[in-house]
């Protein structure tokens, strides 16, 4: 057991019992902020935890952070919990994090598919989606950022069971997808929404599902240029910006498509960190690094979603 | 566990839109089973390709033939996890 989060090896992968572990003792030294909310189960019935991240108030606006939705993308979760420490470390310290603090929460969602995660430990580290059983298929799990209801079952999401990319029975069949989107809605106040994948160094916005621009992109685009110069400025990292249709490709049914048509303006999604030389398999030596820039990205959308109410 | 021992991952520049068409075209190839990483999508963005060891040579040929320049960005992904794993292991000590 980890005794204190100064003895935790941030510089490193760890398995879910240790970030579940290391959840309750960031909770226990720092109890004036952070709580661990258990928002439901994973399919294989693992527990799906959010860090909250609050100073008082009944469901204040809110920032809502989610890494690893893609279980191999590894860098993602440890880049969650840096960045779950350098909250609650920055808190009383850094005075733009502190205010954004005093009149927002954040919720964090480390470890977006636990049961991808483990199987990435135990069995294969290349495995990217869910766990679900798919009846009548030899195939198992369905494409988490695939799943959501925004353009569900369009292009860029595969109808097979077998492909990396399948969209899944139905718009948020995959509980670990549901739970979210339960969470999301009943609390009703989310002014932001970001999800953190890994690589290919990329900032977008909605839509995947669509290649129109959405009405608020002028201003979705100028806020994600503004962060990755920010980003940039640590150590040279080159972003690109855009919708996700017009960087990547049409891709249907993501989540930050689903926020958006939700009501959440901000909606964001990062590929961290390329070097060129590892893909999905980066060296833990790189975790801190990544973390750090992705940091100032980070705190710019905050800091302008704090700034810019709706 | 699943073992990648002699899979490769292969990176692209594309330097063309015909280049990404035959990608495409390559994605498509069920039984070969690759792992795209990064998919084709246009000359700006490289694509990154695990190769499992099987299926090797039918890659790189059709590569060549097609004129596709490419580069080997991991040699050997099971030596990779292992690294990997033995990282895990004394940083879990």
């Amino acid at each position: 057991m980890e005794r204190n989060t100064k003895s935790f090896n941030f510089g490193a992968y760890h398995r879910l019992e240790t970030i579940y572990s290391w959840m309750d003792t960031l909770v226990a030294q720092h109890s004036n902020l952070v709580t661990k909310l258990e928002i439901g189960r994973s399919y294989e019935n693992r527990p799906m935890y959010v860090l909250k991240f609050s100073t008082g108030g009944n469901k204040r606006p809110a920032i809502w952070i989610d890494t690893g939705i893609h279980s191999r993308e590894w860098v993602s979760q440890a880049t969650g919990v840096w960045t779950a420490n350098k909250i609650a470390t920055d808190y009383g310290r850094d005075a733009s994090l502190t205010s954004l603090l005093n009149t927002m929460d954040i919720y964090m969602l480390i470890l977006a598919n636990p049961d991808g995660y483990v199987h990435t430990h135990t069995h294969d580290r290349m495995w990217r989606k869910t766990r679900s059983q798919i009846p009548g298929s030899v195939c198992r799990g369905v494409d988490p950022n695939r799943n959501w209801d925004a353009g569900f079952g369009g292009p860029g999401a595969s109808s097979s069971p077998c492909s990396e990319s399948y969209h899944g029975p139905s718009a948020h069949s995959e509980v670990e997808v549901k739970n979210v989107v339960n969470l999301i809605k009943s609390h009703g106040n989310f002014k932001a929404f970001i999800s953190v994948h890994a690589y290919s160094q990329l900032l977008m916005y909605p839509y995947g599902y669509s290649c129109w621009n959405v009405p608020h992109q002028p201003e979705l685009d100028s806020v994600g240029r503004a962060a990755v110069k920010k980003l940039t400025s640590l150590y040279g990292t080159q972003y690109k910006v855009g919708s996700i249709c017009n960087i990547i490709y049409p891709a249907s049914g993501g989540s930050i498509d689903w926020s958006y048509d939700t009501g959440i303006k901000y909606s964001f999604a990062f590929e961290l960190r390329d070097t060129g030389r590892y893909g999905f398999i980066l060296p833990a030596n790189q975790i801190i690094p990544t973390a750090s820039e992705t940091w100032l990205a980070l705190k710019h959308i905050m800091e302008y979603v704090r700034d810019d109410p709706y | 566990d699943r073992i990648f021992t002699g899979d490769q991952v292969i990176r692209i520049d594309v330097q063309s839109k015909e280049q990404v068409q035959l990608l495409r075209a390559l994605e498509t190839e069920e039984e070969l089973e690759l792992d795209f990483w990064l998919h084709p999508v246009s000359t700006e963005r490289p694509v990154d390709i695990r190769v499992p060891r099987s299926s090797l040579s039918s890659v790189k040929g059709y590569l060549h033939d097609h004129n596709i320049p490419f580069t080997v960005m991991i040699d050997d992904l099971q030596e990779l996890l292992n690294q990997e794993r033995a990282e895990m292991e004394v940083n879990q000590m």
